[in-house]
């Protein structure tokens, strides 16, 4: 080890043991995810070694290698998607790994699917006799689901639904494993019975045959080209002309389509985001936080190896850590990293609670679980985007090597400012729910227990 | 604020108390003008759309403060043996400080924190800085990543970063492929 950074690790004022433990919520947690990470780092098809010098093309059928081989360790090693291990297993590929899309095909059916439909589609699912993608965002629409272009209008002659992207606008444009790799899709699209529009609704629709991977019949589809990064995923494009699917390909759990066109809803419209919601829980650590972290790491360590300049006349040159202007660059995003695990643990606790009541049909912790979601996932994904950039520049020049893991790390973190709801909107949304709280806590109405503070204004005032 | 010297700015419920404070303010100043604009006459939806810079303000302190409460909160609950508890107070230090000194005139904008108490803030700010740096690298040897899943030529753990860079830079297909631009233009030129 370079004597730089071992006099580093020779007196620290707390158990660096124990504090992994913590973070990883208890000392058994940290066994099974460090040998989750051995199994995965010893098996040469899971290597990272030349990533990066690798093309578009190569990195994509990389990650699908992986994924395909995963399947297989997965059951090798006895790892199930309900095990402990099971969330160890994207930080340990560095979510360079293709169907992540498939992944949220399933929980969307999962949440969003009656019983019937749940015992149809996620054994194929499970069992990749179909890959899943997850079509929500329009070459026009992102975060607002209301102004999505997409319709589905039910025949009730043939008992389907036709699904049309009418304009350009409407096409579907960024779902991830849609480009190349997909069959089904879960398709979102304005429902449409004689005529009345009854918002946007959930599909699941075919768009590859699964004998030849060719397009189905009035399917358009393919890959949006080059990116900033995300290469091993093939972000996708469908087109749908007159594509009919069958009545019970809508996802009915809390709203349905009956044979003679009666539209039956149960619960709140709301439901369609928490899929979403989920989504961007997750992501949170995935996509913002544990690179975060990375980035930390890199910039500590590289800044008690680099020597530059002299802080006292007569001396050798100086760590670069020592100088207080890198302190103060590094160490309040060290700081960050665990504040945001920490926030991590809270939403997930939130989610947690919320989904356990929507499982009882009570979905009176919706609005706060989608206000949380939605302005955590801005603000943290926000403070990381800039918190990596500022390790990169920390590391000089050698930060702008790819080789320093730098940029990989700051432009895919970019990108999580951008998907899942773009942060000022995601803000907004947020704002409405905060707004809406503020004003019930001025009249002395209740307001949900997050936002108790805000009851702190007199009343009337 | 009722902080007297740099010391009081250490404490989670004063910190706590003025990111709530700040939150509050940001977040009941901009429901007022939303109604001020609605009850002048402005359609609800013109309205919105005219305070949506300081909603966005708003909720980013809202967020701000409840990440703040809940560092704090973990704290105080963690173990107070083994020395974890006292790092991670001076890192939820380091997190608020940071935060009301990068965002100074939020707080100062109504008094709340005066500008005398800003100097304490940003003293004790800085004075942070240098008793965390002391622990950095156990702190990210903490988040326990392997060298493969960093893949990083200068964060490794034994630190051999330059011969890492030397060693990685040599895989490049740019060293180990022929130059097609010096058969096509190079040679051309050199020749000429």
């Amino acid at each position: 080890v370079n004597p730089d950074l071992a006099s580093e690790r020779q007196t620290p004022s707390f158990s660096v043991e124990k504090l992994t433990a913590l973070l990883d919520g208890g000392e058994e947690n940290t066994r099974i995810r460090r040998a989750v990470v051995e199994a995965i780092e010893s098996d040469p098809v899971f290597s990272r070694e030349n990533q990066y010098f690798q093309s578009q093309n190569e990195k994509y059928e990389a990650a699908v290698r992986k994924a395909v081989h995963l399947q297989k360790k997965m059951h090798e090693m006895g790892w199930t998607e309900n095990g402990p291990e099971f969330k160890y297993i994207y930080r340990a590929l560095s979510g360079e790994v293709a169907f992540l899309l498939h992944t949220v095909f399933m929980r969307s059916i999962s949440v969003l699917g009656s019983d019937k439909q749940i015992t149809k589609w996620i054994p194929l699912a499970t069992q990749y006799q179909l890959i899943g993608s997850y079509a929500q965002t329009e070459l026009g629409h992102g975060t607002y689901l209301q102004g999505l272009e997409t319709t589905a209008v039910f025949d009730i002659a043939t008992q389907e639904f036709i699904l049309n992207t009418p304009k350009i606008s409407a096409m579907k444009w960024w779902p991830g494993d849609m480009g190349r790799s997909a069959t089904h899709a879960v398709v979102f699209a304005q429902l449409d019975i004689q005529g009345k529009c009854y918002g946007v609704h959930p599909f699941i629709v075919q768009i590859r045959s699964l004998w030849d991977h060719s397009l189905c019949p009035g399917i358009t589809a393919g890959d949006i080209g080059p990116k900033m990064n995300f290469d091993h995923i093939d972000n996708g494009y469908l087109m749908l002309q007159n594509v009919r699917v069958p009545r019970e390909n809508m996802l009915s759990k809390f709203c349905e389509v009956q044979p003679d066109g009666t539209y039956v809803r149960r619960g709140s419209q709301q439901i369609n985001y928490f899929t979403m919601t989920a989504l961007r829980v997750a992501l949170i650590s995935h996509e913002a936080v544990i690179p975060l972290m990375k980035a930390c790491t890199i910039a500590i360590r590289y800044s008690v190896v680099r020597r530059q300049s002299k802080l006292k006349p007569g001396e050798e040159e100086a760590k670069i850590l020592d100088f207080q202007t890198q302190q103060e660059k590094l160490l309040p995003h060290v700081a960050a990293a665990y504040a945001f695990h920490f926030i991590n643990n809270y939403l997930e606790d939130l989610f947690n609670r919320g989904y356990e009541e929507i499982q009882r049909e009570n979905f009176d912790m919706l609005p706060e679980l989608h206000a949380f979601s939605s302005g955590f996932k801005a603000m943290v994904t926000q403070y990381c985007a800039s918190a990596v950039e500022a390790c990169l520049r920390a590391c000089g020049g050698h930060g702008y090597s790819l080789l320093s893991g730098l940029p990989s790390l700051c432009t895919r973190i970019l990108a999580s400012c951008i998907y899942e709801g773009e942060n000022t909107i995601l803000f907004l949304q947020t704002a409405r729910f905060l707004i809406k709280c503020f004003m019930a806590a001025s009249a002395g109405h209740p307001v949900p227990p997050s936002v108790t503070y805000l009851a702190a204004v007199k009343p009337g005032k | 604020c009722p902080a007297k010297n740099k010391f009081d700015f250490l404490s989670p419920d004063t910190y706590t108390e003025a990111y709530q404070h700040a939150a509050v303010r940001l977040i009941s100043s901009t429901a007022a003008k939303l109604q001020d604009l609605i009850q002048s006459g402005v359609k609800k939806h013109d309205a919105w759309n005219e305070c949506t810079v300081q909603l966005v303000q708003a909720v980013k302190a809202h967020c701000h403060y409840i990440t703040v409460k809940n560092f704090a909160e973990t704290v105080e609950r963690l173990e107070t043996k083994g020395g974890i508890q006292r790092i991670m107070k001076h890192l939820c230090d380091l997190f608020a400080l940071h935060g009301i000194f990068s965002n100074a005139g939020v707080f100062l904008h109504d008094g709340y924190i005066s500008g005398a108490q800003m100097d304490m803030v940003t003293a004790s700010y800085l004075d942070l800085l240098a008793v965390i740096r002391k622990d950095a690298v156990p702190l990210v040897d903490a988040f326990d990543f392997t060298d493969k899943t960093l893949n990083s030529a200068l964060g490794s753990y034994d630190g051999q970063v330059y011969q890492r860079l030397y060693e990685w830079a040599q895989k490049s297909p740019t060293n180990t492929q022929m130059n097609p631009a010096y058969e096509r233009y190079l040679k051309p030129l050199l020749h000429k």
